[in-house]
């Protein structure tokens, strides 16, 4: 764009962030205020630096929880960018998706979606269609669709950030379980439990890979474990109880790895319990309190 | 029938807007 904060802009902000930080609101907002107010007499009050001032003053705004306000402000630097950098800049594209975020904060779901859906827009259009930025604001769009009820819309686009994930970072990467995870939320909230279970395996597998290698009759991943003591429960009379099942160190391995990990491991868990299958939901819950 | 251990997840925010 050829944009540049100013230095002056860039310590000012920092000074901003020192002051929010420790909750000093009552020093930072006015010293937004004042540099706002100086900006628009020195340099117009269409001019990118107001921009950048406007969403610096929102995000002290945001961090009171006075989305009201922010959004406010983020209105202003938007037609300010909109017009200084054109409609398709990565900068606008940003300001929608915060303008975005602030209207779910109040739960304005339906007025942050076409917001959320510009922004994507642009990305797709300036970054391609596998840019992770453009999972990232799929992921936003799910959110906001979700709290909606629009679980078509949210399997859509969790669907297509996962491809992305997984294709541009790998299926290592932590965002492939995060949305994974996200996906699987959803399919409880409308009743597929198998879907939602298949996913949490996928999840439980790849870390296990991640750790171990591979998957094999001494490397098995833990729902794995919890299904088979599941099974020996059933099958056997436990007398003095079943013995303690080693899991390989695995607990150990998901304790730093993820939290992901961990929230797939209770999700899992309360599905097995949904299940009756409660040996198997106990085995995935406690390796979860071991890995908290 | 416990709900399940869902963690809630939050809209992202994009601090880029600082950077043009």
């Amino acid at each position: 764009s050829g944009y540049e904060i100013p230095a002056r802009l860039r310590t000012l902000h920092n000074l901003v962030i020192q002051y929010a930080a420790q909750g000093r609101y009552e020093v930072a907002v006015p010293l937004c205020k004042q540099a706002l107010e100086d900006l628009e007499r020195t340099s117009g009050r269409g001019h990118p630096d107001v921009a950048t001032m406007l969403n610096i003053l929102a995000l002290v705004y945001r961090d009171q929880n006075k989305y009201k306000e922010a959004a406010h402000l983020l209105n202003d630097a938007l037609s300010i960018r909109e017009s200084t950098l054109g409609r398709d800049h990565p900068a606008v594209a940003a300001t929608l998706n915060n303008l975005a975020v602030l209207y779910g904060k109040r739960g304005k779901y339906k007025e942050a979606e076409p917001l959320c859906q510009r922004a994507l827009e642009i990305r797709e259009k300036v970054l391609g269609n596998d840019h992770p930025d453009v999972a990232k604001q799929l992921n936003n769009l799910a959110l906001l669709c979700q709290n909606q009820g629009k679980y078509e819309a949210v399997e859509r686009y969790y669907r297509r950030a996962l491809a992305i994930y997984e294709g541009q970072l790998g299926p290592d990467n932590p965002n492939v379980a995060r949305t994974k995870n996200n996906l699987a939320s959803c399919y409880l909230k409308q009743g597929k439990y198998a879907e939602a279970e298949t996913l949490y395996k996928e999840i439980l597998t790849q870390a296990h890979v991640q750790e171990f290698g591979s998957v094999d009759d001494n490397h098995k991943p833990i729902w794995m474990h919890a299904e088979e003591r599941e099974e020996m429960s059933k099958t056997q009379h436990r007398e003095g109880g079943t013995p303690y099942v080693e899991y390989g160190g695995w607990y150990k391995a998901c304790k730093v790895s993820s939290p992901t990990v961990n929230t797939t491991l209770r999700n899992l868990g309360a599905l097995y319990r949904r299940q009756g299958k409660l040996e198997a939901a106990e085995t995935l819950e406690e390796c979860a309190l071991r890995s908290r | 029938d416990r709900p399940p251990a869902n963690k809630q997840q939050q809209l992202e925010w994009d601090d880029s807007t600082l950077s043009y």
